[in-house]
């Protein structure tokens, strides 16, 4: 699975996700990924999130949406993505990443599974890219 | 300020994937920072960075997708415009390179949000957007060796 998130200058917001879905998946089965508020949200109101991992357990925390709804309490996208995937885990028993930009610019991005790989490109241009992102929550989940 | 932020996927990158994982994506977000830096739309500058990836052999999208149990590819996707909460999506589509463009064609279409399988494709031809042989589309096989890594409670490797 791979998704993008954008703030551009005018203040606006977007998100797009595709994948391939899982390796030997039945025939017809669709995970979170073209399922608004699952694997993707946008409002200018508040900010974007992009999702991916384990499909099922991702929908059932409506991740993606939550992750916006979270950000219009006040959060910090960074807090909002280490609290959603600590929910996932914990409540769900699930898997996954998640990125995060809010209307402000300020990125968020987790993740519980060994790695996500990921770019960010802000003013400078300044790149980040790398497979994982030294958080807490990725920390304790390294491949043994 | 604009900001521009792609993933490539969260489970496990097996060690001779990783560079590749790594460069994929720094070259998807500076794709999409560059319609961004010429004043361009998140929305554009969105689907732009999700083409490259899907592109990209080394990623579980278009090109480089997984087969299901029938040895088929199924591709999802879904674009949403945070202007409008106007947003298109499709999936279990076989023959399409690009389905973040179809996602945002249907979203432009006005006409519905979410369509799914043969009349998804059907529709792509309608509105212009490229098939293209599902042989094209398959993950080759260094794509998807040694990644075996499943949590307690899976049976199967993840989106």
């Amino acid at each position: 699975t791979v998704g993008a998130v954008a703030l551009d200058l005018a203040g606006n917001l977007a998100v797009g996700t595709s994948t391939g879905g899982t390796p030997n998946k039945r025939p017809g089965r669709v995970g979170d990924t073209p399922l608004v508020g699952c694997g993707a949200y946008a409002d200018n109101a508040t900010g974007a999130a992009a999702a991916t991992g384990w499909g099922e357990r991702l929908m059932r925390l409506v991740l993606s949406k939550s992750a916006c709804d979270l950000l219009a309490q006040g959060e910090a996208p960074q807090a909002v993505a280490e609290r959603l995937i600590r929910q996932l885990e914990q409540r769900v028993a699930g898997y996954g990443g998640l990125i995060i930009v809010d209307r402000q610019g300020r990125v968020g991005l987790a993740h519980n599974t060994p790695h996500l790989s990921f770019a960010i490109v802000r003013p400078g241009p300044e790149v980040l890219a790398g497979i994982e992102f030294p958080t807490a929550e990725s920390e304790t989940h390294r491949l043994p | 300020q604009p900001v521009m932020v792609v993933h490539g996927g969260a489970w496990h990158i097996p060690p001779p994937l990783r560079e590749a994982h790594r460069e994929g994506c720094r070259r998807a977000a500076l794709t999409g920072w560059n319609v961004l830096a010429a004043g361009g739309a998140a929305l554009d500058a969105v689907e732009a960075a999700v083409r490259v990836l899907e592109d990209d052999p080394t990623y579980d999208a278009g090109r480089g997708s997984h087969c299901n149990l029938q040895g088929e590819v199924e591709l999802d996707a879904l674009i949403m415009d945070g202007r409008t909460l106007e947003l298109g999506s499709v999936a279990a589509v076989k023959r399409v390179r690009h389905p973040i463009t179809l996602a945002r064609r249907v979203m432009e279409s006005g006409e519905h949000a979410f369509v799914v399988g043969a009349g998804a494709e059907a529709w792509a031809e309608a509105l212009g957007v490229p098939l293209c042989d599902p042989a094209d589309l398959l993950a080759p096989s260094s794509a998807i060796a040694g990644d075996d890594w499943t949590p307690p409670g899976m049976r199967l490797p993840a989106d």
